[in-house]
């Protein structure tokens, strides 16, 4: 997260490849389901033997013995539908919530956020500098309106897309943060409305950054689960 | 450190049958452990191979055979793993091949073998004992000849020839850096005796077989998961953590480019994509692969010659989850190419919906990626949720891709394949017929998830 700070994020995983190395976001919206992106995996049915999702902890490597941290086996990928550059991903055993594990809810389907909603991003990628990189950083966004969005990039910003404004200042994900949740917050309660994706820039002031907008794609993550 | 299962091949979930009249030569030995097993047959003379039984209990049983059509047979069972002397499954040697059991009974030039307990036509001094090998008329090497394995000739002519049994590191060659390589080399360069992957001493290490099931960890055989210069092994050496194999490169085929190179997106991890996208995904610019600086790395063009490590474009030449590059940025030392495109792998559509396809009465059967549906009727191979009896009104006939519950991203099944639960259709929405999928913002509450703990900063006193 470039121009993020130390923060805490429940539902924020970090996913390992088979050496143990941090390789992309994702969020826990399930005891046993991760929602990342699509562009994180080899294929829709990639071979995860040795893959895990680690979550309970703030730090990118955190020590052996670190009492809250787990480190679940992923056990299989779905692709979402193509334009949704989702994948959900079944943990071997479910996640044992607790104050540094919870799941985060989902959105009312086809629910928009309405303009002007502060929501966060969080992740254990690329801080280009601004923060330090050993931790979990977390960085607030205010929303922006697909029509104030597409004044930016030319009408090129889809429905299932969704931005968030342009500060002076430069904030957003980057390298390794992908996959990672935008949470807003409802009331007292977190919901995952985006999920950040790959960008041509990490944080570029004056620039929104865009995320795929989950509520189009409740049903299907209910269906999964489900199904 | 040595392990005595060093000297045995692992075949998981198989057993050694012997043929009828055979099973009296079986020595089970009941809760013995998996190494005590194994250094039991190491030094009985007669076993060549056991079988380690976990249930219904433990136990051990030396066998006097390896496969063979004439005394043994290998079968499944998942509650026995099979172990059998490389000694005697090897078609290849090691050093001068003294060790050599296989089977091969002519020599170089075609010359059929003299059965070494014969004197005829050749007379010699060679004495067949259980402990020299000389089994029958096969090649062995008795007296250590530089040349490996030979025998006496059945060819009154000829008095004794090699019979050019390979040596291990020339048998199977390895291409590009030997990533594919499947050998049975089992020593390193300095020749010190390899450690079993599967064992986690005298060296740690991460690389279990279990979880690297596409790198054949077999045994204590050289091999290349890492995406290192050429084959290495941990070493029995408790002071020489690993080391390199030495493995015959594989003669130069024509170079040219492979069909399944790409150049403007790229398929599964990407280690085809030849194209010339050189930044990383946020814009970084990478570094050239031919230098040193900003990172130093062991990724030199000339060591991976099939790799593709021209400039400074984006490659995948270790397996990673999509092409990346070192970065020009001190910093940061990788970083992937996501911006490159994924070749697209839908197949494509054979017929389009209206709507969201509800009513889509067709005959497509077969799902974006080309796997034939479930019929709807069946619970093989998956327990349908949605079937006839559930929604009879929705014409669930055959195995034709439906949409029984409204799904908004279109006609789907279930599939065929054990792993894809369910699938969306090789069917677009018909031209012309986008709706909105998004509704304005509505007050929603939530109970039980999306929870958290802010801590508050309490100002101290």
């Amino acid at each position: 997260i470039v121009g993020g700070m130390p923060g805490n994020s429940p539902w924020t995983i970090s996913l390992r490849d088979r050496k143990g190395q941090h390789f992309c976001g994702g969020s826990l919206v399930d005891a046993k389901w991760v929602i990342s992106t699509r562009q994180c995996f080899s294929s829709c049915d990639a071979d995860l033997t040795g893959y895990s999702a680690m979550m309970g902890t703030l730090f990118r490597d955190p020590k052996e013995g670190e009492p809250s941290k787990q480190n679940i086996p992923l056990s299989k990928i779905v692709c979402g539908p193509s334009e949704s550059f989702l994948v959900m991903l079944q943990l071997e055993t479910p996640a044992q919530f607790n104050e540094r594990v919870s799941q985060i809810c989902l959105p009312p389907e086809r629910f928009i956020v309405p303009e002007g909603n502060t929501c966060e991003i969080a992740g254990w990628g690329e801080t280009q500098g601004t923060a330090d990189e050993t931790v979990l950083n977390v960085a607030q966004m205010p929303v922006l309106s697909n029509k104030e969005c597409n004044k930016f990039f030319r009408g090129r910003v889809k429905e299932n897309e969704m931005c968030t404004a342009p500060v002076q200042i430069p904030v957003g994900a980057c390298e390794k943060d992908y996959g990672g949740p935008l949470a807003c917050q409802n009331s007292d309660c977190w919901v995952l409305e985006g999920v950040m994706i790959p960008m041509r820039r990490c944080g570029h002031k004056g620039q929104p950054n865009i995320f795929i907008r989950v509520s189009v794609y409740v049903d299907w993550i209910k269906k999964v689960m489900e199904l | 450190y040595r392990s005595p299962l060093n000297d045995f091949q692992r075949s998981e979930g198989r057993e050694l049958v012997p043929l009828k009249g055979s099973v009296d030569r079986v020595r089970p030995l009941p809760g013995v452990s998996l190494e005590e097993c194994a250094k039991q047959c190491s030094e009985s003379l007669d076993c060549r191979a056991f079988n380690y039984e976990t249930r219904p209990s433990v136990t051990c049983k030396l066998l006097p055979w390896i496969r063979d059509t004439n005394s043994a047979e290998v079968k499944r069972n998942v509650n026995s793993d099979l172990y059998e002397k490389k000694d005697y499954l090897r078609q290849c040697t090691v050093g001068k091949g003294t060790s050599y059991r296989g089977k091969v009974s002519k020599t170089v030039s075609g010359r059929e073998c003299q059965q070494w307990w014969s004197k005829f036509p050749h007379d010699h001094r060679h004495t067949p004992s259980a402990k020299n090998g000389l089994e029958l008329n096969y090649c062995r090497n008795p007296d250590g000849d530089p040349s490996g394995p030979w025998c006496y000739t059945t060819d009154p002519e000829r008095r004794y020839e090699t019979c050019g049994i390979p040596r291990c590191e020339d048998e199977v060659c390895m291409t590009c850096n030997g990533e594919d390589y499947r050998g049975q080399v089992d020593h390193t360069v300095e020749g010190l005796e390899c450690q079993r992957w599967d064992q986690q001493y005298p060296h740690q290490h991460i690389y279990q077989p279990e979880k690297y099931p596409d790198k054949s960890l077999d045994d204590n055989y050289c091999r290349n998961p890492d995406a290192s210069p050429v084959p290495w092994c941990y070493t029995t050496d408790p002071k020489v953590e690993r080391q390199d194999c030495r493995i015959s490169k594989c003669q130069k085929t024509l170079k040219r480019s492979r069909p399944t190179h790409t150049t403007y997106c790229f398929r599964n991890r990407g280690e085809d994509y030849r194209g010339k996208v050189n930044e990383t995904t946020s814009g970084i610019p990478c570094q050239r692969w031919d230098a040193q600086y900003p990172h130093r790395h062991p990724f030199y063009p000339q060591a991976y010659e099939c790799k593709g490590l021209e400039e400074n474009y984006c490659r995948n030449p270790d397996g990673s989850e999509a092409p990346w590059c070192f970065t020009s940025v001190p910093e940061m030392r990788t970083a992937f190419c996501l911006q490159i495109k994924r070749c697209a792998d839908d197949i494509e559509a054979e017929d389009c919906y209206h709507e969201n396809g509800k009513n889509y009465q067709g005959t497509v059967r077969k799902t974006r990626k080309g796997i034939t549906c479930q019929k709807w009727s069946l619970n093989t191979p998956h327990r349908t949720k949605i079937n006839p009896t559930t929604h009879p009104h929705a014409n669930l006939t055959e195995n034709y891709c439906r949409n029984p519950d409204g799904d908004r991203h279109g006609p789907w099944c279930y599939t065929t394949d054990h792993k894809t639960e369910f699938d969306y259709c090789a069917i677009k929405q018909c031209a012309g017929e986008k709706v909105s999928i998004v509704e304005p913002a509505e007050k929603v509450e939530f109970t039980e998830c999306g929870k958290r703990e802010d801590r508050v900063n309490m100002k101290a006193r």
